[in-house]
């Protein structure tokens, strides 16, 4: 994934069963972004990764004030890189009871 | 460590709180 200043990690263990998980936002790299940015820390949200859309969280975020709408973009991608990941993991890890 | 809840008007909630230390980026 590329880097886009943002970083999102898991706010919690997954175990591989629920569909709405707890990431964590922050930005490493404020350069790289666009718009002005005030130093919030670190944001943390539910994600259902059944039903939501990167994107629309990132435009929440803008709405909510964290980000510049020019950033919406830097942070729909940043989310859905992590996102991503996160169901591949999933795919790849075989049940204990199977 | 300060931590503020901030809620979308859709219902989603942010949870604000510090970058952990050992997270933070060397400058």
């Amino acid at each position: 994934a590329e880097d886009t200043g943002v970083r999102v990690e898991l706010a919690e263990e997954d175990d591989g069963k629920k569909s709405s998980i707890a990431l964590k936002l922050w930005v490493e790299d404020p350069k790289k972004l666009k718009g002005k940015y005030k130093d919030n820390g670190a944001i943390e949200f539910s994600y259902d990764l059944e039903k939501e859309v990167p994107e629309d969280v990132a435009q929440e975020m803008v709405e909510t004030g964290f980000f510049h709408e020019s950033d919406a973009k830097i942070v729909g991608k940043s989310i859905r890189d992590r996102v991503s990941l996160i169901k591949w993991k999933r795919e790849r890890t075989i049940p204990v009871t199977e | 460590s300060s931590t503020t809840q901030v809620v979308h008007s859709a219902g989603r909630r942010f949870i604000v709180s510090p970058v952990p230390e050992s997270r933070l980026k060397d400058q």
